[in-house]
């Protein structure tokens, strides 16, 4: 049974890869199901970010948002900070294609705040973008060209030069 | 307007285009 949901994981993976992403869904609902019945909280962490991606490309962001807050949630669980990052970006953007630039904020500022704890340079970079980018759709100009001019210094920092 | 809204879907689909490789591997 634990090959079962592994061999499912891998088969979701690859589906998502060739872009079948209705399939893609499919097997990592039955990987976290299995994961489920292990108790394993780490393989169910993966098949909601998994599942939360495959959503994105199926145009379905608002259920994309559900799992990666289950993502954030079982991250924080799990005490796993990059992972906890990585959801908070995902909802940020999932929240500004859902035009809730609000929320967005939320998350990138949130994603911000992690990034800059692991001293991750790249990550602080582009959740200074995404905020500038909010602040704007929000009417906030003096807030968004704070963050356009952290994510200019980071840029220059680190030899980004798009 | 369109110059902002061009900026903004742009951060979004840098995200998606990594996003299309990305996977939790088992």
């Amino acid at each position: 049974r634990a090959a079962q949901g592994r061999a499912c994981g891998n088969l979701g993976n690859t589906h998502y890869l060739l872009g079948s992403f209705v399939e893609a869904t499919a097997f990592h609902k039955e990987r976290l199901a299995i994961a489920k019945e292990f108790g394993d909280k780490a393989a169910e962490r993966r098949a909601y970010s998994n599942l939360g991606n495959a959503h994105i490309f199926l145009g379905r962001f608002d259920v994309a948002a559900e799992y990666y807050k289950k993502t954030l949630q079982l991250s924080r669980q799990l005490k796993d900070q990059a992972v906890e990052a990585q959801a908070c970006y995902s909802l940020g953007n999932t929240y500004t294609l859902l035009q809730d630039h609000e929320r967005a904020a939320e998350y990138h500022l949130r994603h911000l705040l992690i990034a800059q704890e692991l001293a991750d340079r790249v990550g602080e970079g582009r959740a200074c973008w995404s905020l500038g980018n909010a602040y704007v759709s929000m009417g906030s100009p003096a807030q968004a060209l704070t963050f356009a001019k952290k994510h200019l210094e980071i840029s220059q920092e680190i030899g980004d030069r798009s | 307007g369109q110059r902002l809204h061009l900026m903004q879907v742009d951060s979004v689909q840098r995200w998606m285009e990594d996003l299309k490789l990305m996977t939790e591997c088992e």
